[in-house]
């Protein structure tokens, strides 16, 4: 474990919990994609099926079972608890057109050719895309609440974290996995263009409109 | 490249 990790964990953590947070406090969903959090927990539930099988620490499992937990609970709370506030009007990405080439590439591209594998490089291929609804979402409303920014912002920030985490355990422990590399790369750059208006916007107080 | 490297990463 280093630095870089642990903050990126704790960001992810965070994001989570800005995000539960802002639909119990608001009892509402508004502006949140419910594909994007479908697809999160798909990301969930096929990265740690080791989750039974192979115990690296407390710590990884908790957050593990943490974060499969709240990816389904925010699912629910989206097409069930708050269903009424849910804005499917605007959450309108063609998830199947991210899934079935990310699972096609997962099959070509992988690093051996079992079934836990397979998925884990799924899971790591979708996660890099699936924000993608809901940063399309934010275009298409035009703008996100504050709240949902500081979210993203989060969120967005543990895939940068992990980049400056995966420098570091090449040169100090020789680990390099370039599957994790460049899928960490595409996510994060999906969300340079948010960067760059969270900091120049959000941070001076005002709200955040992507051009429609 | 150890294919079983342990995945410790989340």
């Amino acid at each position: 474990m280093n630095i870089f990790r642990l903050v990126g964990d704790m960001s992810h953590l965070l994001a989570i919990i800005i995000l539960l947070m802002k639909m119990w406090k608001s009892r509402s969903v508004a502006g949140i994609s419910g594909k994007s959090q479908i697809l999160f927990a798909i990301v969930f539930t096929t990265r740690y099926l080791d989750l039974f099988t192979s115990f690296v620490s407390i710590y990884n499992t908790s957050m593990k079972v943490f974060f499969i937990g709240t990816s389904y609970v925010t699912v629910y709370f989206i097409y069930q608890h708050f269903k009424p506030t849910y804005d499917s009007n605007h959450d309108t990405f063609r998830v199947e057109f991210l899934i079935v080439p990310v699972g096609g590439l997962a099959f070509l591209v992988n690093h051996e050719f079992s079934l836990l594998e397979i998925l884990w490089t799924f899971s790591i291929y979708l996660e890099s895309v699936a924000i993608l609804p809901q940063l399309f979402m934010v275009s298409k409303t035009g703008e996100a609440e504050s709240i949902t920014s500081h979210y993203l912002f989060a969120l967005g920030s543990y895939r940068a974290l992990y980049l400056l985490n995966w420098i570091y355990r090449y040169y100090f422990e020789g680990f390099f996995d370039l599957i994790a590399v460049v899928a960490g790369c595409v996510q994060t750059i999906l969300y340079c263009d948010f960067f760059y208006l969270y900091i120049t916007k959000v941070l001076k107080g005002k709200k955040i409109s992507l051009p429609a | 490249h150890n294919v079983t490297m342990r995945k410790d990463e989340l």
